[in-house]
């Protein structure tokens, strides 16, 4: 099974 | 005084038609140098951001820096109105603008339709978005990779994309059973059959098919489209609009458990 994370764990948050 | 005249208006119809799928509301912010707009799905798994050079417009005038909070689904009701070969012109007078003017112009400058939509008060929720050396570029045929999306949609719900220095894979696995499309680089004239991969480093990822079929709405923008891919990092699509500007999106893989 394959999951998938919040974009914010990639880009920080301005 | 805010004031942007796209000479053809059809451009901002259709970015607005490729991005109504996948958010609701964006705040636009205008300033000297172009308009610009980042906004992320309601899951936060997607994002797409907008940048609009002031060069690609006929006119542009924008004294100060404002944030204009669209409803998008309502943009495009007034957008609607507007003909596809038609100027459309956005203005505000205001320093905190609660609407925005809409003008529409046909080539003959016999019909001129005039809106005002109300604008909202958004949260902003940006992301700083590093700029990035991509390990694997590929740009193809806009076209060729919405169908190739389309194709393999109806066997899986999602697609690994794995490159190579030679060629670009497309693989499914689902309940019916399993396949792929690789794509070759190819030097043609041509746009439609041209592929042109750019790979630092192989990369194998895997993607939610219904975010790329949503990315896909674009294809009018472009006849090309850029993948711009590394491990572990989101796919960043690229629409480059003429010598306007970009609609760019963002993708965050999918990850074994």
């Amino acid at each position: 099974n394959k999951n998938q994370n919040s974009l914010t764990t990639y880009f920080s948050n301005q | 005084m805010f004031e942007a005249k796209l000479q053809q208006g059809v451009i901002f119809k259709k970015i607005v038609d490729a991005i109504k799928d996948l958010v609701k509301s964006v705040n636009i912010d205008a300033s000297t140098s172009g308009l610009s707009m980042q906004a992320m799905d309601s899951a936060h798994v997607a994002l797409v951001s907008l940048k609009l050079n002031e060069n690609g417009f006929k006119d542009y005038r924008c004294d100060r820096p404002i944030t204009l909070g669209l409803s998008i689904e309502n943009l495009s009701k007034i957008l609607k109105c507007a003909g596809n070969d038609d100027t459309i012109t956005l203005q505000t007078d205001e320093e905190e603008p609660s609407s925005l003017k809409f003008f529409f112009e046909n080539q003959q400058a016999s019909k001129i339709s005039e809106f005002s939509l109300n604008l909202m008060s958004l949260d902003s929720e940006s992301l700083g978005i590093p700029d990035t050396d991509y390990s694997s570029v590929i740009q193809m045929s806009s076209a060729e990779f919405s169908r190739i999306c389309k194709e393999l949609s109806s066997i899986s719900e999602t697609v690994e994309i794995e490159t190579s220095k030679e060629s670009v894979k497309f693989s499914v696995q689902g309940d019916i059973g399993a396949g792929s499309i690789t794509v070759k680089n190819n030097q043609s004239d041509k746009d439609v059959d041209r592929v042109d991969l750019q790979i630092d480093q192989p990369v194998k990822l895997t993607f939610a098919l219904r975010y790329l079929n949503m990315f896909n709405k674009a294809v009018s923008l472009s006849s090309t489209v850029s993948l711009n891919m590394s491990e572990e990092n989101p796919l960043m699509v690229e629409y480059k609009i003429d010598d306007l500007g970009s609609l760019r999106f963002y993708l965050a893989p999918k990850i074994s458990d």
